[in-house]
């Protein structure tokens, strides 16, 4: 099993956290000391892209988890074409599997597509912004957008709901696609509705923490500690975490691969190999 | 008694929320719905300044109460030169000051110099972005500067001190330079204390709300409620609003306006009368 997962948006709007969290490994530090450096701030921010890989077990089964994150991008005063770098990667993966697939031995075609891209939301509580709503143009074609609600916990349920609204109304009026797994006749009732259930949440609001808390009432749980509470990862009355993880890690994972295959990297086949 | 006060950051971080709660008063609609328009995401974002005054009244004392609000500010994909608009703004109210003290009738000079700019800084957790030095160096030596971290109960308290530390750390290797009430040796011990107190809090970490929340031992207080507890904005052990409001209204108001008039001012003219 493996899976290709782009990760974009803001700094600190909890990234690093949140992969951690939802593969239960230290896999990116959480660091706060590797300032980018910015000698000519208002020249257009450089974005790169980075890769880190890990081995992981979930439910017994091996998991080759690929995370693909994009430092830089929505940083600077001017970010301009921000999103460019970022379509590159994803097109120049596409490119890398064209080109193996056109070979005699095809049995050895790496799989490096990315199969989904979860794009980070500041959590304002008004609406999406314009850099949100370029990017988002940009990929939701090439890859399986799933938006996000960062830091969650700064808002309260009701801001939650109506933030969520505006948000999707955003998308609709942008004509903006995002994943949407795909439903068949015959899967059984119990999968339609938890498959429902998922995608009923989303944009997903969600909260990030490795750390091991103890709650009043005796519990360890992974939270977020404040003078006023602690909020718990894994609660669904607290965020929508263990729906995002259901989708990417348990419900999901195939269907995010098999659009990826069948229909995003189809188009893109064909719209290359027209020109 | 009046106060010019100048509210800057990015779309969604609390602004206007912060001043009703500051002045007790719904002096800004808390809107999510005048969506800015932005036709052409990627061309350099408009930045306006809108004005409000009101007279609110405070310990019996009648204040004229001026904010002056900066909406676009950081908020496109492309905010080169943002600041501008928000410097022209202090420098003409300088100029109008100027003009008006040259003419004859010098007892009708109105006072409509900034008299503190609050600057918001939204609570990444890691550091100062370009945006944010950038504005803090263009407008330091012209008004009294006030940074806040933003929607503090995005923190932990862990968090805040460690942001905190990295912020001034910035402040200090870009030599900028922030409001200071000045220490007069024959200032009583209180007050030097109660000003020491005051601004060892800087950058002042608040949450804002004009919500009335009930608590769980019965307590009506201004907060915020989360499903995992209530944050008072009164309870100095939630945030530092209490601090603001003492260093704003209380405290160093009169600071405030000396500063601008004997030391800010007076620096503008000179070298505007150099040139
Ligand atoms: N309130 C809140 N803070 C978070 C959350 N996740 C991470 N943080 C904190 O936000 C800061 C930045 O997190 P980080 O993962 O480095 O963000 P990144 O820059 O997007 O990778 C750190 O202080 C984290 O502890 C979250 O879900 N809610
Ligand atoms: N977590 C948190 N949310 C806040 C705080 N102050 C305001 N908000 C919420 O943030 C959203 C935007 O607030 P607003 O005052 O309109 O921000 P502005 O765009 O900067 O003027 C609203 O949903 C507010 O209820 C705060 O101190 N903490």
């Amino acid at each position: 099993f493996s899976l290709n997962l782009m990760v974009v948006g803001g700094r600190g709007l909890g990234k690093s956290t949140l992969i951690n969290t939802l593969f239960n490994k230290e896999l990116y530090p959480v660091e706060t000391f590797n300032k980018p450096d910015f000698p000519n701030p208002e020249d257009p921010t450089p974005v790169s892209v980075e890769t880190v890989s890990a081995d992981i077990e979930e439910n017994n089964v091996k998991l080759s988890l690929t995370v693909i994150d994009c430092p830089g991008f929505g940083e600077g005063i001017n970010n301009t074409d921000s999103w460019k770098p970022i379509v590159d990667e994803i097109n120049n993966r596409f490119d890398m599997y064209l080109e193996a697939e056109t070979k005699i031995n095809r049995a050895t075609v790496v799989e490096n597509r990315v199969h989904a891209c979860l794009y980070f939301i500041e959590p304002t509580g008004h609406s999406l912004k314009p850099l949100d709503i370029t990017f988002m143009k940009q990929v939701h074609e090439k890859v399986n957008l799933i938006p996000v609600i960062a830091k969650s916990d700064t808002l309260t349920e009701k801001e939650i709901q109506e933030f969520k609204q505006r948000i999707m109304d955003d998308i609709t009026n942008q004509g903006i696609k995002l994943f949407t797994p795909p439903e068949y006749d015959n899967d059984d009732e119990e999968t339609k509705v938890a498959s429902r259930e998922i995608m009923a949440k989303a944009p997903f609001a969600i909260v990030g923490s490795t750390n091991q808390i103890q709650t009043p009432d005796g519990r360890i749980v992974r939270g977020r500690s404040y003078p006023w509470g602690i909020i718990e990862i894994d609660n669904e009355d607290h965020c929508d975490f263990i729906k995002l993880r259901q989708l990417l890690i348990r419900n999901f994972m195939e269907e995010l691969k098999e659009t990826t295959a069948n229909v995003l990297y189809e188009n893109y086949r064909t719209s290359k190999l027209k020109k």
